[in-house]
């Protein structure tokens, strides 16, 4: 994934930390205090189409299929999220019990182009 | 965006970056913890209650695949001076179809026992015409004060449609001088940070799970 600088215009992670104190629910979820809820933007001009900023041969892959056809092709690539892991959290059910679980693909860890 | 303008996407007033990144992180949690809103908890549990539970909960050990652990506060009602006869009521917000496959209830015993309890732990089935049935889950022997996990069934135990688990202790002292001086002993300790509590891990069965169980 490329390094994210404020300015970066290409596909990378934006990284942005929410305190759950800040959401006014500290009072029900116990840990943990808040969380990363990163997001992928940013173009994603032809050349990189497919760079899921982890694999590259699907890069090459692609990147050939470009140049065998037409360099300008009609789709575009999107900048998608290409690496995600879960999210612990031990909360206060309406029942007041104490519950811990895992939400799957909570936090984004890398993005890419489609 | 500035205030005051609007919003391209949903013709709303246009929220500043933060406070639309706080919606979404609100939206993101509820939708995880399958919830349609966040829960109003009006009887949170005792802090020191609550410090034990996540000491309980803390080490390591995740509920594997979709799986939840869950600490259960007991409601006591019955005798009043004795806790040997009382009904333990748990209230579980369990998912419509789910797996127990791990259940302790904890109990704390005073430090003034005077011998070795005898424990017999039943679960009381839903109300029926003929009254409630009553299922022998375990049978337990403590010997010493302080918390006591007392692992249960996990196949016979489940919580009726509204969630609801009542569990009815019979304990008694087996060299039984308890009765020396006439009245029954406090046998068990009910107080707010030593109140009994259920330590469960449920996994909800997903639509994959019987498949999973055949292979």
């Amino acid at each position: 994934t490329p390094t994210c600088e404020p300015e970066t215009p290409l596909c990378c992670r934006r990284d942005r930390y929410v305190d759950f104190q800040e959401l006014g629910w500290r009072d029900w979820i116990l840990q943990p205090e808040g969380y990363q809820l990163n997001y992928c933007s940013g173009q994603c001009p032809p050349h990189l189409a497919g760079s899921p900023g982890i694999a590259a041969s699907f890069h090459s892959a692609v990147f050939n299929l470009l140049k065998a056809n037409n360099p300008w092709p009609a789709g575009t690539s999107c900048c998608v999220p290409t690496a995600r892991r879960p999210l612990s959290l031990l909360y206060l059910d309406q029942n007041g019990n104490v519950v811990k679980t895992d939400v799957p693909d909570m936090v984004v860890e890398a993005c890419g182009c489609s | 965006q500035g205030a005051g303008s609007v919003c391209p996407s949903c013709g709303g007033p246009a929220l500043e970056e933060r406070a639309l990144l706080l919606e979404i992180a609100k939206q993101q949690i509820l939708e995880g913890l399958h919830l349609t809103s966040r829960p109003r908890i009006t009887h949170p549990p005792p802090q020191a209650a609550l410090t034990r539970a996540l000491r309980r909960l803390q080490p390591g050990g995740m509920a594997p695949g979709n799986g939840q652990e869950v600490i259960s506060f007991a409601t006591i009602t019955g005798s009043s001076t004795s806790t040997c006869s009382s009904m333990l009521t748990f209230h579980l917000s369990v998912p419509q179809s789910y797996h127990l496959h791990h259940a302790r209830l904890w109990l704390h015993v005073p430090a003034t026992l005077p011998g070795a309890l005898y424990m017999r732990i039943f679960q009381w089935g839903p109300r029926r015409r003929h009254g409630r049935s009553h299922t022998l889950l375990a049978e337990h022997q403590m010997t010493t004060p302080g918390w006591h996990a007392l692992t249960l069934p996990s196949s016979g135990l489940k919580a009726e449609e509204s969630g609801v688990l009542k569990l009815q202790l019979d304990c008694r002292l087996l060299d039984g001088n308890s009765t020396a001086a006439g009245q029954p002993r406090q046998l068990l300790d009910t107080a707010a940070h030593q109140r009994p509590f259920l330590e469960l891990k449920i996994r909800a069965n997903g639509p994959g799970t019987g498949r999973t169980k055949r292979r």
